[in-house]
């Protein structure tokens, strides 16, 4: 049982520093058993070094962070268990600007592998879109429209 | 396998006929607050069977049926998701499979695969040898990544413990 | 104490109403009590109407729709017992441009009888501001710099 | 009465002195993840005299001690918040009203109102009759807004009775 489980997850902590280091362009991630003797008794740390400051646990990181690594470690995890399709509901929330180009680059990469359906209301998403729908109510019901690319910006605040 | 099309018929805020296609690559769906966006999240999680109502942001499955038309209400439910399956992942010999689910007031699901009726099981078990499985990671819901950003170590251990 | 409270409770939902209808530009908001006879043994909910949609409860409503009915709820608060200033993180990380424009409008508008201090990452709420900081990483500890008005929606994405 | 300016030294990620002067109307602070912008409104709960760490982000007050310079880390973390008091609303007979707090490792806090020591209590004391509170809902922490749209109906009802 440790063996399975030490096999996946070298496997996972290897994807893991290979997406972060990606989508943070230097950073070095990875993740640490609390107790590596007897793993069971112990939890599942993440350890990141973003670039131009030192080490901290997720536990100590700011919000957009927390949230960077989150998304690293959910991709990870698909790598280890490859899916047909992927439906993310608002990730980039809490995202700075640079950040969420970095996660639509990495989705956009990605997206040859696999289906990728993503929810967001941030420009820097919408735009790396191969393809674009806007929701909006009318009468009271919900409607879909199909937002051809460039113009989506300014579709999408009218 | 991906999925081309979701066909919506009075699932909450789609009280009228509404489709959605989508591509291969990455798909963006995006509008304002309380347009919609996360209903379509919850009308594919309900056709790929889920059955917690919690899941779907519901006290119970009849509060799917739409509300919104006050006076004549629709009395069911019905989310149809077409799968291009031209890599025939899923075990049916058709470039096109569709699955479906539909509940009516007072009554139980209806589950059906390329229009033909099927149990749940049925259902779940062919979309599980393509990999599909409604309680998987690949659905992230609306503020399931701050969740998920603030699990234990412990927690954590376990998601990579369900991994193996 | 029963007076005391509902004499609260109407200045509080005249407040939520005044506040979420104009940051909806249209919208209806009131805050209802559960039991009324016996007011400490229910609780308070908040029903919400958004323009061109039907009366919901806010445990109904979409993210989005939480956030901004949640900032109308504590600005009512704070219209009861006003405080010298505010400091708010982020609330506006599920808005869409519509309402993150509005809900800046709002809080300039009340910046003239108290002070705001406001966290963001949204280029609407920055340019609403009388002024504007950016602090950033260098040499691994953070900086302070005052950043001119017009100009920083380019300085930020740098 | 409002904050004309925060001096920070020493608290987490403003390892070196740096200050942030505000203004009387709406000032916003933005900047990349990560940059210190949520460790701003950590320092100024800080001076306003926040016991709780947890509600700082840290496990103890030793924690907020800049941890960056590990060659050569502060030994004590300062902030200070200078008010303009041109109103008098704070009752000390100046224009301007400095309040402080210093932590030493292994040492306890050091208060200070224009520069004078005084004691935590003489602290909060001072503040509050300017309607000054560290746990008031005046001040928003990140994430905070999703948790108070999630309270049930009876946290809800009880926030406004904490009004009455
Ligand atoms: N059975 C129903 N009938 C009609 N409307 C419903 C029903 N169930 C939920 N709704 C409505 O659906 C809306 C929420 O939609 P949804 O969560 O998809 O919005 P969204 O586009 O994701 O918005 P946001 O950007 O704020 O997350 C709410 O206004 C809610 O009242
Ligand atoms: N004692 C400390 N010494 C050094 N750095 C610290 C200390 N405590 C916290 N930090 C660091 O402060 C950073 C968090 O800063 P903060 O929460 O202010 O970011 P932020 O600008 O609000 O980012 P976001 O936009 O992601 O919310 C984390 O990287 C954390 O490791
Ligand atoms: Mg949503
Ligand atoms: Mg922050």
């Amino acid at each position: 049982k440790r063996e399975t489980f030490m096999d996946v997850f070298e496997r996972l902590n290897s994807n893991f520093n290979e997406i972060f280091s990606e989508i943070t362009v230097g950073g070095k991630g990875r993740l640490v058993l609390e107790n590596p003797e007897n793993i069971f008794s112990g939890g599942l740390d993440m350890n990141l070094a973003f670039p131009g400051k030192t080490e901290l646990s997720i536990r100590s990181a700011s919000g957009g962070e927390k949230s960077v690594s989150t998304v690293c470690f959910l991709l990870a995890l698909q790598g280890i268990h490859p899916m047909p399709f992927y439906v993310f509901d608002e990730i980039d929330a809490h995202l700075d600007m640079i950040n969420s180009q970095r996660l639509a680059d990495l989705l956009k990469e990605r997206s040859k592998d696999s289906q990728f359906i993503v929810i967001s209301l941030k420009d820097t998403t919408i735009s790396k879109a191969d393809g674009v729908f806007g929701i909006f109510i009318q009468g009271g019901f919900s409607q879909v429209i199909s937002l051809p690319k460039p113009e989506v910006k300014s579709n999408v605040r009218n | 396998v991906y999925i081309k099309r979701i066909d919506l018929r009075g699932f909450k805020t789609f009280g009228r006929k509404a489709s959605v296609r989508l591509n291969q690559g990455l798909t963006v769906i995006t509008g304002p607050n309380g347009s919609g966006k996360s209903n379509i999240l919850d009308s594919l999680r309900f056709a790929l069977g889920e059955l917690s109502p919690k899941e779907l942001r519901g006290g119970s499955i009849s509060d799917l049926i739409s509300k919104t038309n006050v006076a004549n209400p629709p009395r069911s439910v019905y989310v149809a998701v077409q799968f291009d399956n031209s890599d025939r992942r899923l075990p049916i010999d058709s470039s096109s499979v569709t699955i479906s689910r539909e509940f009516h007031k007072g009554g139980e699901g209806i589950y059906r695969i390329n229009s033909r009726r099927s149990s749940r099981k049925q259902l779940t078990e062919l979309l599980s040898s393509a990999d599909i499985n409604v309680g998987g990671y690949n659905i992230v819901p609306q503020h399931a990544i701050t969740r998920l950003a603030e699990v234990t170590s412990e927690e954590r251990r376990k998601i990579v413990e369900d991994l193996v």
